[in-house]
């Protein structure tokens, strides 16, 4: 069987809007879920949070609207690429027995 | 947990389910939060 992650998920501090994201999120799923899984779900809560509150639709939800962030031992935000699976995530930058902690913010038009 | 909402995304026909609650308290049982 697929083992399971448990992770908490905040707004980045710096690049996203503290005031609209303001939702630390408690959040458990399988390893083999991808880090773009991860980005595409948050999109998928947000949209359906705001639609609640009379907002936006689901129609455009995508995994590209949200960057996933990590934090390096140096204290830097790290992006994560979407094609890592949480159980890569967990084992390359987290390696410590807690839930695992990341980041979101919308991401940046190039 | 009072909540636990589960969603399912579903990426390149890999789905995977994911479960929120709104505390962690109850819900994270392997690892004890501050």
């Amino acid at each position: 069987p697929t083992s399971e992650i448990e992770l908490v998920f905040h707004p980045h501090p710096l690049l996203a809007n503290t005031q609209h994201y303001s939702q630390t999120r408690y959040v458990k799923t399988t390893a083999n879920a991808t880090v773009d899984h991860l980005s595409k779900y948050l999109a998928l809560r947000i949209a359906l949070e705001e639609e609640e509150g009379g907002g936006s639709s689901l129609q455009n939800v995508s995994e590209k609207q949200y960057t996933i962030y990590i934090t390096t031992a140096g204290g830097q935000f790290s992006t994560l690429n979407g094609s890592l699976t949480l159980e890569l995530v967990n084992e390359k930058y987290w390696k410590v027995s807690k839930p695992l902690e990341l980041y979101y913010a919308p991401t940046k038009e190039q | 947990p009072e909540e636990v909402t589960v969603t399912d995304v579903t990426i390149n026909s890999l789905t995977v389910t994911f479960r929120e609650a709104l505390v962690a308290k109850g819900f994270f049982r392997s690892w004890e939060l501050e």
